[in-house]
């Protein structure tokens, strides 16, 4: 299974529509501080089902639309497409390309789509259950894990453990 | 459940110590259930111990051991249990060059089998990238992506 | 007691502005007690507005940012009730070059009344300063100090 | 008040006697990870009466004592002493200079002085109570401690307008 393309268009610092190829190997993502770079991987997960609002950064999920600036209004929905090559027969569908996409609008309505069919969350969720790359996906280390999974305080550590039994 | 989770524990533990030898040399590391009678429940304590040094806590480590005693556990999972890609947000910030380096040849090591996306702001792990993805903001608030190449061509923003 | 922190809080808050947009060009930045009525109680909330953007929540900032917008009140309180010294460890870590340079300015600034001790990884940090010590282990477990002096001289261990 | 000198014996990672001096501008200290830079940061707070062990990075305070290595046995006491300069009178106490020692055995015992006169860990901190310099400094900035000043979920913030107030 290989990250193939991901689009975004309306999600956090990203109002208009965003392409990045994904290649198989090591992809560099670098930028000034503040530039959206953490917002690209907020959108990953965002997109393969993450709910957990302080995990995105929000106090709530309404947050994850692109909320303005002084010269841009805010836009009333963020969208986020991603698209996978199931070269490895991994996921437990027939496809070889499979497109996610998720949206979310300001009145609080969410649209989940699976190539381009409509679908539920739980949908998603259930084609990368047992792939690791689920929304608790111990593949992706935001700022700040590292010291959450060495602390005796906080479940991480043991999450990780449980993610992958 | 309770023997899935063993199984697994089992083998994660047998490659984190692999995994932290090739950060720490002559290092040593081990994931223990603090009540092995409650696996689905007991925390799990870490031992970590960086080459030539003396066991003491994980607390004790510094800033730098502490991320790599963190990435060898990461990866150690990721063995038993591949993941197809992997996101690291600038967990290389707190490594000196000799660590980062170390770093970088681990996630090589690992880039066969699983696709990395890196976030940084550090200059080698630029190096170590095929592709590179620049951000910007030349619109306050507004993100743009331009894709950086390196050995000459697109020589967009950096020019690293 | 109340109106000795109260007084304090609003000498804070001024300063506060002051150092915050000297980070970031154009920022705004505040504290305000959540509820004004039990000053001695209440939590303090944290507002600030990098440079062109819009104002959102303190989680929504980037981590370069959310470095930034701690060291800003700090350097704020100093301001209200200067510290005769002051030690950073690794604070320049999160920063690009950019702020790094600014970060660095504000020190200066202050280093004419306060001394600062700075750990650091980053060479820009190095060169602002005034001497400088190596902290090696070439022992396991054993650290030993020497002091490297830039522009000639004492060059033992780091060239920079 | 300027600190001048900083000598630490048995501390952490320093076995033997290991001094440092200050000047009044920017010193920079820098090494590889895991050499002893935070370490020394310790030792400061400690010699000025830090009793909080998580603060220390340990568990107990014994812990601060070298612990030994392959080839050096544990020392059975840690010694931090801090020379400061007292140039404009900020402390309440008549010399130019203050020598400031703190002692710990293996037993548990402790030791302090002030200018080689036994004293007790109340009288070093009362010598730094108003000036911003106490255990509860301000003035030092650990790693991790930005986290800790942004984050609603612990006191740090509101102890560091406590302190300055
Ligand atoms: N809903 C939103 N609408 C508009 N902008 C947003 C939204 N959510 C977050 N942002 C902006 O995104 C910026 C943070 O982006 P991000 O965290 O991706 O930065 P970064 O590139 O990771 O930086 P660093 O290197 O400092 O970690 C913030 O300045 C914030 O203003
Ligand atoms: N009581 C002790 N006896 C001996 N060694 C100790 C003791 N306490 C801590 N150490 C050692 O000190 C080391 C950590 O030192 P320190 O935290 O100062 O590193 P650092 O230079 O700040 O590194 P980094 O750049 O990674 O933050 C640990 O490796 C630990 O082994
Ligand atoms: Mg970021
Ligand atoms: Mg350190």
């Amino acid at each position: 299974m290989l990250l193939s393309r991901l689009e975004l268009t309306g999600f956090k610092s990203f109002p208009e529509r965003t392409v990045l190829e994904f290649n198989g190997g090591i992809t560099g993502v670098v930028g000034p501080n503040g530039c959206g770079k953490s917002n690209i991987l907020d959108s990953i997960r965002w997109v393969l089902g993450e709910q957990r609002t302080s995990v995105l950064r929000s106090a709530k999920m309404e947050e994850v639309i692109f909320s303005g600036t002084k010269t841009l209004k805010p836009t009333g929905m963020a969208e986020v497409n991603l698209i996978i090559k199931n070269n490895r027969g991994v996921l437990p569908i027939e496809y070889d390309n499979i497109v996610i996409t998720r949206r979310l609008f300001r009145s609080g309505e969410s649209e989940y789509y699976l190539n381009k069919n409509r679908c539920r969350l739980k949908d998603i969720m259930e084609l990368f259950f047992d792939t690791g790359m689920g929304p608790h996906a111990y593949s992706v280390i935001q700022q700040g894990m590292i010291d959450s999974i060495l602390s005796d305080k906080t479940e991480d550590r043991r999450s990780l453990f449980e993610e992958a039994a | 459940a309770e023997q899935r989770f063993l199984k697994t524990f089992d083998a994660i533990e047998k490659n984190y110590q692999n995994v932290f030898s090739k950060l720490f040399e002559n290092g040593e590391a081990h994931v223990e259930l603090e009540d092995p009678s409650l696996p689905l429940e007991s925390p799990i304590r870490i031992l970590a111990r960086p080459g030539g040094k003396k066991l003491l806590s994980v607390a004790q480590l510094s800033g730098g051991e502490r991320a790599l005693t963190a990435i060898s556990l990461l990866f150690a999972i990721y063995l038993v249990k591949p993941s197809p890609f992997c996101i690291l947000d600038e967990v290389d910030a707190p490594l000196d060059d000799i660590n980062l380096v170390r770093f970088l040849q681990l996630i090589k090591g690992f880039a066969k089998d699983t696709q990395f996306i890196v976030i940084t702001h550090n200059k080698l792990t630029m190096e170590a990238s095929d592709i590179l993805y620049g951000v910007t903001m030349e619109n306050p608030g507004v993100s743009k992506v331009v894709s950086v190449r390196f050995g000459g061509g697109n020589g967009d923003g950096d020019n690293n």
